[in-house]
């Protein structure tokens, strides 16, 4: 009588949790922009041997962002996962993968972020300030401020910005533009960069040193601007992680 | 003769008679929420 087929992975299954955490530090090693996502669940999992140990699997993952900007050399267990009342974003993953002998590779995959509806926070929290579009008149106007702030008072490197990662407005108690964006150091100093700025270019990838800065600016009842810039220190890059060179936005991309 | 009993009638007699407290495993699948759903 041949050997009952196994039964079905379930989705908390050590095995299962094995392949996502697989799954998801690929995904985090090749994507070019925004935050690291950290698992928040295993909607399905379905497995399909090929042979003796040999299974094709396909996941379906459910993440959410964390604070560590991709870029950020700090292990994901370690990278908060943003709370909801701070405007989350969710990641649905579409993941296939093989396993043979054991060993877990990714073969393909496929995901979509979005930020939770306005209407969620709102319910729960009225008074938490939403998501702004990265290309939102204010929001560019505030990263140019405070790059520009930043620059003229640091002694280091004359930083160029690399993607704008998230920004927030709100309009009460007092309007106040939050934002969070990715830079890279060039080969000028600030003092070099005042005499001919279109000569600073991000660094080679062998000296590359990339950072992130957080910046708000208040803007009434009294006109305020705080900028808090922090260099990672150049980092061995993995190798399939080009430049970044473009702003990024909230309203949901689709890797693959 | 062989008489075709009424399905309900069947499905009762055929139930497997469960033990006092049996829980049913959970679904497989979707698994656990690690910080929260949106």
């Amino acid at each position: 009588v041949p050997a009952a087929p196994p039964a079905p992975l379930g989705c908390d299954d050590p095995e299962s949790v094995a392949a996502a955490e697989v799954a998801v530090n690929y995904i985090n090693g090749h994507s070019h922009h925004g935050y690291k996502f950290a698992l928040n669940g295993i909607k399905d999992i379905r497995v399909v041997p090929q042979g003796p140990n040999n299974d094709i699997m396909f996941l379906e993952l459910d993440l959410l962002e964390t604070t560590c900007h991709i870029l950020s050399p700090t292990p994901l267990e370690n990278c908060t996962v943003r709370s909801f009342a701070e405007h989350a974003v969710e990641g649905d993953c579409d993941v296939k993968m093989q396993k043979v002998d054991g060993t877990l590779s990714v073969l393909a995959s496929k995901c979509h972020s979005h930020a939770d509806s306005s209407e969620d926070i709102l319910k729960v929290c009225p008074e938490c300030p939403l998501l702004a579009r990265l290309n939102n008149t204010e929001v560019l106007e505030v990263v140019s401020a405070a790059l520009n702030d930043y620059n003229s008072k640091t002694t280091d490197s004359y930083l160029r910005l690399l993607e704008i990662g998230r920004a927030k407005i709100q309009y009460h108690p007092a309007h106040t533009v939050v934002t969070e964006f990715a830079v890279g150091a060039t080969n000028c100093s600030a003092k070099e960069a005042k005499a001919d700025v279109g000569a600073c270019q991000l660094l080679p990838e062998d000296q590359s040193n990339f950072g992130f800065c957080t910046a708000v600016m208040v803007k009434l009842p009294s006109q305020d601007l705080q900028v808090d810039c922090q260099l990672y220190g150049h980092q061995v890059p993995a190798p399939h992680i080009p430049l970044l060179s473009r702003v990024s936005y909230p309203t949901g991309q689709d890797t693959s | 003769s062989v008489t075709k009993r009424p399905v309900a009638e069947a499905a009762q007699h055929d139930k497997v008679p469960r033990p006092v407290g049996f829980v049913p495993p959970p679904p497989p699948c979707p698994g656990k929420i690690r910080h929260f759903d949106i």
